[in-house]
């Protein structure tokens, strides 16, 4: 998937570290100190409309541009997470427990249009 | 609102970097409670010392099951079914003084309504300090509400970490409505405090340390 940078606006992923201090919460949170959430950002023009977010071939991209000269009105695309991961949390329940369990899709790994 | 329209369906627009700080902190704090199915964040109220936590952990990786060849908790584990949250968790005991011989211990846990909590691991985890004379064997009975549940002897002058299953305990505890689980440790031939982290303040509190998976409500039944 694209990370955002100054020189594109296409549909990108922007990396963002959410650090537990920042929310006054590494008291109750023993492991990570934080983890990146990041996010997605930028435009889904036509040839690029529902494409993976991946690098595509020449090919692809040819038939993405014929597709999109025959694209009918209406129906915006956008930039969506494609893939995001679990993260790993070791933490105090309000017993001081400690409690350890994977969180599902926390961590946006890649962009792409929807 | 305001500024470049960002994607007409999912209305995202393009954030000020002032505001997309305050956005994904709370996204991050909103995702995370709502992830772990907690209302509000947990507040600490009885913090375990943290070199009973250290003690703990360090058991737990370098401990007799890793010697064993079995994974211990807190290992990496294949995880459970998709539908399922996996959780490991160490319960450190509040400990209640009987007598001089036997000691209570006392466990919390959090219910949260609905959830189907299926325990796959359970093990209590004891110290007990080797007595400093005698000859006498040490023996180490756990009991639940007067039901012997495990006895161990230990060899003269023996000491150290003991682990105890206690699989079927816990598995009956979460089928029930109770939040304390309550055990008796009685320690015949001991000299007094053997179980050293009996104190609050001790750096080798007993743990109860279980591996368990969880079930929303509402949540799909995992097909077998």
């Amino acid at each position: 998937s694209l990370r955002c940078d100054q020189t594109s606006n296409l549909c990108c992923r922007k990396d963002y570290y959410v650090d537990f201090r920042d929310i006054g919460w590494n008291d109750w949170i023993i492991k990570p100190e934080g983890y990146q959430i990041n996010y997605c950002m930028g435009q889904c023009p036509p040839h690029v409309a529902s494409s993976p977010g991946m690098a595509s071939s020449s090919h692809t991209a040819v038939l993405n541009l014929i597709r999109a000269h025959n694209v009918q009105a209406g129906g915006q695309s956008c930039c969506v997470p494609t893939h995001r991961r679990p993260l790993s949390i070791l933490y105090f329940d309000r017993n001081s427990n400690i409690v350890k369990t994977d969180i599902p899709d926390m961590i946006v790994d890649a962009c792409g249009c929807s | 609102g305001g500024g470049t329209p960002g994607c007409p369906s999912c209305r995202m627009p393009t954030l000020e970097p002032g505001t997309e700080r305050r956005f994904l902190l709370e996204l991050a704090k909103r995702q995370i409670l709502e992830k772990l199915h907690l209302s509000e964040r947990p507040n600490i109220t009885q913090p375990v010392p943290r070199v009973a936590i250290a003690n703990a952990l360090h058991r737990l990786h370098v401990g007799k099951a890793r010697q064993e060849g079995q994974p211990g908790p807190f290992d990496r584990w294949d995880g459970p079914n998709a539908d399922e949250l996996g959780y490991e968790i160490i319960s450190f005991a509040k400990t209640e003084f009987s007598s001089p011989s036997s000691t209570g211990l006392r466990f919390r846990f959090s219910r949260g309504p609905g959830r189907d909590v299926h325990i796959l691991q359970a093990q209590l985890w004891l110290y007990v300090r080797a007595p400093r004379s005698g000859l006498s064997p040490v023996t180490l009975r756990v009991s639940l509400a007067g039901a012997l549940l495990s006895e161990r002897q230990l060899e003269a002058r023996a000491g150290g970490w003991q682990t105890f299953t206690l699989l079927p305990v816990l598995q009956a505890f979460f089928r029930g409505q109770e939040k304390t689980l309550r055990l008796e440790l009685e320690c015949r031939g001991c000299q007094a405090n053997a179980t050293a982290g009996s104190d609050a303040g001790g750096s080798h509190q007993p743990f109860l340390v279980a591996k368990a998976t969880v079930r929303e409500p509402g949540q799909r039944v995992a097909k077998r």
